[in-house]
């Protein structure tokens, strides 16, 4: 699964995940990459999310809008707010990741395997890249 | 002014032990591409949903990456993609499921989002949608790579226990 989140200078947030699912998977199952609030999710007040990993978890804990709400009403900064919701996906079983990006620029890319291939650039074009822990 | 980027290439079972340096150089070469493709349109101004979009078609494109040409395969031996994408500005959201003929899936979501008045449109309707749309579609051939074929050809053949965790279909 690929995902990316961006902020744009006028302060518009966007979240996109693609992905081929996974291997030797029958009956037309489907994760949560096309599931909005599930694997993506955006919205200008909060944040936008894009999810890696066992998608049925990733559904039933609704990941992406989890992180979203829990900026919205709780406050939370969106490292917490993510971390706190992957880990909801975590106790119902689930394995992988998210990004998550605010709309002050701020942002979090927790996961709870042994790696994620991540990126990020910033607006001074600095690009980073890591994959282990 | 503030604007950036964040990406991923997928989460799971990754060990140094187990990466060669020229695999670990290509994986890093090809997001440093993404980042580099999306930065190029938020630092011109452009929209979001232009970076996110042409970020995630770097990464489709690049086999490494298990969606768009390196996607791995059903049981069936066929390869099924899922994308979304989304606006925060206006909620507006599309996406796409269990398409097989669409090379950049992200391009289509995007579509269903922008030129139709549904949020997901799932296998033959959503490649029906594309034609309309004017997609080319692709030979089910083009997202063949060998590695993920043996990576299925391994899953089928193992008769290690399945966990609730093993059993998404």
């Amino acid at each position: 699964t690929v995902g990316a989140v961006a902020l744009d200078k006028a302060g518009n947030l966007a979240a996109g995940t693609s992905t081929g699912g996974t291997t030797n998977k029958q009956f037309g199952r489907v994760g949560d990459s096309p599931i909005i609030g599930a694997g993506t999710y955006a919205n200008n007040e909060t944040c936008a999310v894009s999810c890696t990993g066992d998608g049925e978890y990733f559904i039933r804990a609704a990941v992406a809008h989890t992180v979203s709400d829990l900026m919205q009403y709780k406050g939370m900064p969106v490292p917490e707010a993510a971390e706190t919701a992957l880990e909801n996906a975590r106790k119902l079983g689930g394995t992988g990741g998210l990004i998550a990006l605010d709309k002050d620029g701020n942002f979090a890319m927790p996961f709870n395997t042994s790696g994620m291939y991540r990126g990020k650039v910033g607006a001074d074009g600095k690009a980073s890249v890591e994959i282990y822990r | 002014m503030k604007f950036g980027m964040v990406i991923h290439g997928g989460a799971g079972t990754i060990e140094r032990s187990t990466m060669t340096p020229e695999k670990e150089q290509a994986y890093r070469t090809a997001l440093e591409q993404s980042l580099k493709a999306g930065y190029a349109i938020l630092e011109r101004g452009g929209s979001s949903l232009d970076a996110v979009e042409a970020a995630i078609h770097v990464l489709e494109d690049n086999p490494l990456f298990n969606a768009g040409k390196g996607a791995v395969f059903t049981h069936e031996g066929t390869n099924e993609l899922d994308s979304s994408i989304m606006d925060g500005k206006t909620l507006a959201a599309g996406a796409v499921a269990g398409v097989k003929h669409i090379r950049n899936p992200i391009s289509v979501a995007r579509m269903v989002m922008e030129k139709s008045p549904h949020v997901m449109l799932t296998g033959e309707g959503a490649e029906a949608f594309a034609k309309e749309m004017g997609v080319t579609l692709v030979d089910a051939k083009y997202f063949y790579t060998e590695e993920r074929w043996q990576e299925l050809q391994k899953e089928k053949k193992s008769t290690a226990p399945k966990s609730d965790q093993d059993r998404h279909g």
